[in-house]
């Protein structure tokens, strides 16, 4: 069997001048999941290090450098799922952590749950001794930039939405 | 969004996805990223996928597990993945992409966005691209 990773960035608009730290960006990313993979690691390891390494890479919105909602706040969602097994584990509205994706993998592999949201997810995490960060730490100036940019003159927060990409 | 995919040595598959959401959303909203079967899904049997794009458009169709019902019925990860993308821009107008992968290790990368950073890692070589047809 011959070993691979794939990872993605997002699909959207990347403006030009953020061109090159996007590509950089899945460069590494992959590289630190085929690494996993090369060295005997489990594809499980892999994704979870490559999309480790994206969410600590304020280039893209995971993690670190997270788009921010109409109050300016952070709430990220992320899931894992094991192939071989199917079980799979998943947070949403989650805060204050810096890799949703470990905590998902978590909730696979210490619970008998699926998904666990908001401030369930926020209490498991500190359960699993998850380091707790800043809100500051994980807001970008890109992000806050767009954020003050975005922000609809009618605050309908239906019509905000209609077009926007996740 | 960002998101993964790989298959190792033992031929197991998995998948991940992660997101901050989406610019301005309403405080509580959750897109497709947490929900198995539309934000990803990795079985043995069939492939792996972890798809991006707009939330509410990939929670409709299910994306991931839509990729993978095509791949049951034969299809490459590459066909697989536009037919999907093509179905879901045609029922409920979202734009969207994924990376997926089958068993055997072929993977494919595709979106019908104006743009999606991937890259892919195989037999020490480097695959990546930011439009379509890189």
């Amino acid at each position: 069997m011959l070993p691979v990773v794939v990872v993605h960035g997002g699909a959207g608009f990347v403006p030009k001048e953020r061109d090159e730290l996007s590509i950089a960006g899945v460069q590494e990313a992959a590289r630190r999941g085929y690494a996993v993979l090369k060295s005997g690691g489990s594809s499980m390891d892999a994704v979870v290090e490559a999309v480790t390494s994206l969410e600590n890479n304020p280039a893209f919105n995971a993690g670190r450098g997270s788009v921010l909602n109409l109050k300016g706040e952070i709430e990220m969602d992320a899931l894992v799922m094991d192939g071989s097994t199917l079980a799979c584990g998943a947070v949403s509205a989650v805060k204050r952590v810096a890799n949703p994706v470990c905590l998902a993998r978590l909730v696979m592999d210490k619970t008998s749950h699926v998904c666990l949201t908001a401030e369930g997810a926020c209490q498991f995490a500190k359960a699993m001794e998850i380091p707790e960060v800043t809100e500051e730490s994980l807001i970008t100036d890109y992000a806050r930039k767009r954020w003050q940019d975005n922000l609809c003159s009618d605050s309908n927060p239906v019509l905000c939405q209609m077009g926007k990409m996740g | 969004t960002v998101g993964a995919v790989a298959v190792d040595v033992q031929g197991n598959l998995a998948c991940a996805t992660s997101t901050g959401g989406m610019l301005n959303k309403m405080e509580g909203r959750v897109g497709d990223t947490a929900c198995i079967g539309a934000g990803g899904y990795a079985d043995n049997k069939i492939g792996a996928v972890s798809p991006t794009g707009h939330g509410e458009s990939i929670l409709k169709v299910t994306l991931a597990r839509l990729i993978l019902f095509h791949m049951e019925q034969g299809k490459s990860p590459k066909e697989a993945s536009d037919l999907a993308l093509t179905y879901m821009q045609e029922r409920v107008s979202g734009l969207a992409g994924a990376v997926v992968v089958d068993p055997k290790g072929t993977w494919a990368a595709r979106f019908n966005s104006r743009q999606m950073a991937w890259a892919a890692a195989q037999q020490e070589q480097l695959h990546y691209g930011l439009y379509k047809g890189e």
